[in-house]
Order: C-alpha cells, then sequence, then structure tokens
C-alpha cells in the first residue's frame, strides 16, 4: 500500500501522512516519526519492511497493557456504566453488550438511565425486547439517579448477574451534566458491592482530536475502567486511540462494527493495527 | 494558544520591516501543526499552508500589528474566505412545498436538527413546516422525532409500517401540497458512506422527493475522515449545504474547513446544543477563530 521501496524522506513522509490521515494526531505523530528517524540514523537500517515493523511495534506498546477483559464479579452482582458524549453509540453498544452476556450464559438486566433525550426509554426498551432482557425503566424526565437506585435494587431482586446502565449523552463542558453523571456513580457504588464495576467510555472512531478532551475530562469526572470504540466499520481509523491511551491508559474492552446486536467484538490490537496500515 | 507560539518565532524577526520567507516558514509550521490538531484534513492544510505563504512572503509588516498579528490577520482573512464570505440561507421554492433532506453518519444529529429546522422555518422564515420521519431502521426512530414534533406543537409524518423510505416522502409531500404546509424537511437514517445499499437508498429518496436542499449533517468533532464522507455522499446526491452540529462542546470543529474545501458546499447551520432552539446560522469569522484555536 504505501509506495517507498527504500527509506528516505519520501518514505518517512508517507508514513507521516498515514499517521495524521488515521487521526494519530500532531503529538503522537511526531514522536513516533523523531524515533523512527533516530533509529535509522544509530542502526543505518537500509529495508523499508523494517521500519514498518519499528513503527507497529512502537504503536502495538502503547495500547493499554492491562487486561481487557471485563470485569465481572463472582456470584455477585455486577455493575456497568455505560457514558460518552451525544450520539456516540452508548444506547447500541449496551444492546450488543447484552446480547454477547446472555450468549454467554449471564442473567443481564438494563437500566434506561438516559432520562432525557426523547424517545430514549422506547430505544432502549426495543433493544432489550430484542436480546431479550428486561428493561428497568422510570419516565422520561425523571431523575436518573432514582432510576439507578431502582435499578440495582431490581437487580438484587432478581438474582442478575449483569446490570447494564445505560445514560444521557453530554458534553464533557458541561459542568452540571459531569455533576449529574457523578451523583449517578456515587449512588451505584453506595448501592452495589464495590460498584460500578465497569465504567465504560464509549468513543466513536470517526471522532478526531477532540477523543483526547473527551477521555481526559471523562476520566477527571469518575474513575474511567475501559473504553468501548464504535463506528469501526465505517472508514475511520480511531488513530486517536494512542493519544487517548497517553491520556487514561484505559484498555478498550470492545469494539462496534455495526448497527446490529451481535455486531460488537473484544478488542484485538493487531486486527486494529492491521486496519490502521491497510 | 497559536498566538504565543507565533510571538515566540518571531522575537527573533530583524528589524527588516517585512517577513522574510524564513521567519514565514517557521510561523506556517506553527499554523500548520495548529491546523491539524483542529482536525483539518492533511492535505487541505498543506494546500491552505501553501497559498497563505505565498501571500505572507513580501507583506509589509503593517505599523499598528505585530508580525505575530500580521500573520494571524492573514491566516484568519483566508480561513474565513474559505468558509465562505456570506451567509447561505435556505433556498426556497416558488412552487410549495420547499422540500429539505437531511443527510449523514450514524449519530451525527440529523433527527434533532430536523426539529431544529422545522422550528427555524416557523419562526424566523414564518413557514409552516411538516417533519417527515424517513429512518424506518432505528429502534423509535420515528418515535424520536414524533416527540420533538409535539413539544414543538408541529405535525409530523410517518408512514405506515412496512412503507419504504421513498414511499412515505412521496406521500408526505403531497399530503404537505393537500394541507398548505409550505416546508417539507425529511428525516433519514444514519448511514455509512461505504454501505452500497443504503447509499442507493438514500440516493432514490432524493430522486422520488426532489429536494430544493439536500444537508449533509456532520459532528463538529469528526476527525479527518470528514473528507472521505462528505465526498462521496456529495458525489451521490449533490449537496446543497452542511450543518456542523454540537459546537457547544469544545472541538475545534476543523472538519467543516476540509468538508467546505472538498465539496465547496457552504455551512448552513451549527448546532449548538441539544434543545430546539439551539440552533444558528453559520458565521465564518467565528468558525474561522475556533479552528484556529
Ligand atoms: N455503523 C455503526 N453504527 C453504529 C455503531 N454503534 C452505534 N451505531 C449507530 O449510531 C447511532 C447512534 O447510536 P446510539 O446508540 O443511539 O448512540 P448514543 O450514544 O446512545 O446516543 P445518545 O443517547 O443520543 O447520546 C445509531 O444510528 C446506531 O445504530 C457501530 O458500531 N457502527
Ligand atoms: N450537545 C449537542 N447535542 C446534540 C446536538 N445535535 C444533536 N445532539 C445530540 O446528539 C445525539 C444524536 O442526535 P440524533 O438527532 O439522534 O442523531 P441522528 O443523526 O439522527 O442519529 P441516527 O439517526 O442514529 O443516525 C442526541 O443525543 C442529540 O440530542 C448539538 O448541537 N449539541
Ligand atoms: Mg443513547
Ligand atoms: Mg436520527
Amino acid at each position: 500500500v504505501l509506495g517507498s521501496t527504500k527509506i528516505d524522506d519520501n518514505l518517512l513522509d508517507e508514513l507521516e501522512e498515514m499517521l495524521f490521515e488515521a487521526d494519530v494526531g500532531v503529538k503522537t505523530t511526531q514522536e513516533l516519526l523523531d524515533f523512527l528517524h533516530k533509529k535509522v540514523d544509530e542502526e543505518e537500517i537500509t529495508d523499508p519492511q523494517k521500519i514498518y515493523e519499528l513503527l507497529r511495534d512502537q504503536l502495538k506498546a502503547r495500547l493499554a497493557k492491562f487486561s481487557s477483559e471485563p470485569n465481572l464479579q463472582k456470584d455477585a452482582l455486577t455493575v456497568m456504566l455505560i457514558i460518552g458524549v451525544n450520539g456516540v453509540g452508548k444506547t447500541t453498544t449496551i444492546a450488543k453488550l447484552a446480547r454477547h452476556f446472555t450468549k454467554a450464559g449471564q442473567k443481564v438486566l438494563l437500566a434506561a438511565g438516559d432520562t432525557f433525550r426523547a424517545a430514549a426509554i422506547d430505544q432502549i426498551s426495543i433493544w432489550g425486547d430484542r436480546v431479550g432482557c428486561e428493561v428497568i425503566h422510570g419516565n422520561e424526565g425523571g431523575d436518573p439517579g432514582a432510576l439507578v437506585f431502582d435499578a440495582i435494587h431490581a437487580a438484587k431482586k432478581r438474582e442478575v448477574d449483569i446490570l447494564i446502565v445505560d445514560t444521557a449523552g453530554r458534553m464533557h463542558v458541561k459542568a452540571n451534566l459531569m455533576a449529574e453523571l457523578k451523583k449517578v456513580q456515587k449512588i451505584a457504588e453506595k448501592e452495589s458491592n464495590g460498584g460500578p464495576h465497569e465504567i465504560l467510555l464509549v468513543l466513536d472512531a470517526t471522532t478526531g482530536q477532540n477523543a483526547v478532551q473527551q477521555a481526559r475530562l471523562f476520566n477527571e469526572a469518575l474513575p474511567i475502567s475501559g473504553l468501548v470504540v464504535t463506528k469501526l466499520d465505517g472508514t475511520a481509523k480511531g488513530g486517536v486511540l494512542f493519544a487517548v491511551e497517553e491520556q487514561i491508559n484505559a484498555p478498550v474492552k470492545f469494539i462496534g462494527v455495526g448497527e446490529k446486536m451481535d455486531d460488537l467484538m473484544p478488542f484485538n490490537p493487531e486486527q486494529f493495527l492491521e486496519a490502521l496500515f491497510s | 494558544s497559536l498566538s504565543a507560539k507565533l510571538s515566540a518565532v518571531f522575537d527573533k524577526l530583524r528589524k527588516s520591516g517585512k517577513l522574510t520567507e524564513k521567519d514565514i516558514d517557521a510561523a506556517l509550521n506553527e499554523v500548520k501543526m495548529a491546523l491539524l490538531e483542529a482536525d483539518v484534513n492533511f492535505k487541505v492544510v498543506k494546500n491552505f499552508v501553501k497559498n497563505v505563504k505565498e501571500k505572507a512572503v513580501g507583506a509589509e509588516i503593517l505599523s499598528s500589528l505585530t508580525p505575530t498579528q500580521q500573520v494571524i490577520k492573514i491566516v484568519l482573512d483566508e480561513l474565513t474566505s474559505l468558509l465562505g464570505k456570506e451567509r447561505s440561507k435556505i433556498q426556497i421554492s416558488p412552487k410549495k412545498p420547499t422540500v429539505i433532506m437531511m443527510a449523514g453518519l450514524q449519530g451525527s444529529g440529523k433527527t434533532t436538527t430536523t426539529a431544529k429546522l422545522g422550528l427555524y422555518m416557523r419562526k424566523e422564515e414564518k413557514k409552516n413546516p411538516i417533519l417527515v420521519a424517513c429512518d424506518i431502521y432505528r429502534p423509535a426512530a420515528i418515535k424520536q422525532l414524533q416527540v420533538l414534533g409535539d413539544q414543538l406543537s408541529m405535525k409530523v409524518y410517518a408512514g405506515e409500517a412496512g412503507t419504504r423510505p421513498a414511499e412515505i416522502a412521496r406521500q408526505a409531500i403531497e399530503h404537505a401540497r393537500e394541507h398548505d404546509f409550505d416546508v417539507v424537511i425529511l428525516d433519514t437514517a444514519g448511514r455509512l458512506h461505504i454501505d452500497e445499499q443504503m447509499m442507493g437508498e438514500i440516493k432514490e429518496l432524493k430522486e422520488v422527493a426532489q429536494p430544493h436542499e439536500v444537508l449533509l449533517v456532520v459532528d463538529a468533532m469528526t476527525g479527518q475522515d470528514a473528507v472521505n464522507m462528505a465526498k462521496s455522499f456529495n458525489e451521490m446526491l449533490e449537496l446543497t449545504g452542511l450543518v456542523l452540529t454540537k459546537l457547544d462542546g469544545d472541538a475545534r470543529g476543523g472538519a467543516a474547513l476540509s468538508i467546505r474545501e472538498v465539496t465547496g458546499k457552504p455551512v448552513k447551520f451549527v448546532g449548538i446544543g441539544e434543545k430546539a432552539s439551539a440552533l444558528e446560522p453559520f458565521y465564518p469569522e467565528r468558525m474561522a477563530q475556533r479552528i484556529l484555536g
């Protein structure tokens, strides 16, 4: 795919262009190219294939080093909180997670924690129906804290394995909305044993450098335990992930690759890099 | 900030009164970084910087401006002119109704913008709009538009279950003519520009509805991929304009410049919040400031 057959400025320019167009961003791209320049000089590398390998190794090393396995409680309720800015795919991801865990033999309950947006409760209720799990919901305009409280108690009563809580999309720069989210987390913490056990930030693969700001500010408000990157079935590469990892070092647990309930995959760094280089 | 970085570059400026090519190159490298950080497409940035350099080299330093201010002024003027010097409004058709079709990727804000545009056309343009629910795929998409319509006491047309989008649009336009609605706004399903079947469907929808406006709804936080998708949508549908949404966040919105460069189409509105009233006309100078940071 990349045209240069020898190491020269052309090859490094091509790599720079590829990284920029994949949304890797200025700072990370400069660091990577400085590193490659240094290696080429120090080790007098002449084989372009070696440069690709060096780059791939560097990128791989920047992806989170923790397990990307979901944090499931043994013999106790697992609470997952799904957060992120507007329209990134939170509700659809919850449907996919519900499907994933239900297929694995877990009993899943959903909480319609978006009490604000038009037809948000309807949307998650339809998904619950399709996946075959119940949805705890209140009235549109209700308090999300109260909804989470009720959902956790319902989850315990029904001896459910996993409770997945949907939240309204919100801009990370809106203090009042971030405060509301903190309140929901505090209630979940109080009502469940050590929960939420997963706080998943959903990022849209089409997002550019703003993803770093989103990750930083959401993480300042609540401890992000993992990421879900959606819409990777499009042409966006999601390269901003490297800069995001540098900010908050949270593992990508899943990726979204479509709009159906089965369009969820565990994160595979090799495949992600393969797509980046294609 | 860019000003601080440029000032650092120009602190070494000789007292020649003219900006030399070397001074400009250093300054433009800072501008290039700023635009890339703002998500302006890489190739668009290269081209932009090349054009600005031509204007800047040899530019006399105006006595009232520092070299930093001078370069920033040239860059801002160039950005503003690229983003569209004049405000571009909705084209009202001489023969009612004016049909407006929304299009775009999943989650960009089409449904919300459909309602916002309806309110705008009623309040500012004194029209009688009807909103049309052509998204038959997303769970509760039709309900979402109906709820928004109810909140605005605005009529929403929904088809019978199983009706295809093009047919829903055809029926809605007929209904509009019969009941004296002079603006028809079609909400459509989010879709990938690489999904041949869905792109074929929206192309067919356009052929049936014959819209006077085809608006691409773009999320302000969109990165480098903005050019790929905008090009595809434009080639398939021949857009008449763009709406840039979620500008109440802190995304710099460089995608606006990239898309404008690559399609030549004007940004007609910006979304600045979730409420129906959160729609504003597009101001190129403000956007230029925001992109440049
Ligand atoms: N192609 C594709 N579309 C997706 C993916 N995930 C979600 N979507 C679509 O993105 C759109 C938005 O999804 P939602 O689940 O409503 O997003 P959200 O974050 O809950 O949105 P808000 O609650 O309004 O903030 C829908 O059209 C989904 O079908 C994905 O992985 N791929
Ligand atoms: N903060 C903010 N949120 C917005 C804006 N425009 C839309 N939204 C929100 O973004 C999310 C997605 O909006 P929708 O109107 O459902 O997007 P859509 O393009 O119709 O989504 P699909 O039909 O699934 O493709 C919702 O939570 C909206 O409230 C905006 O200008 N600012
Ligand atoms: Mg949602
Ligand atoms: Mg919609």
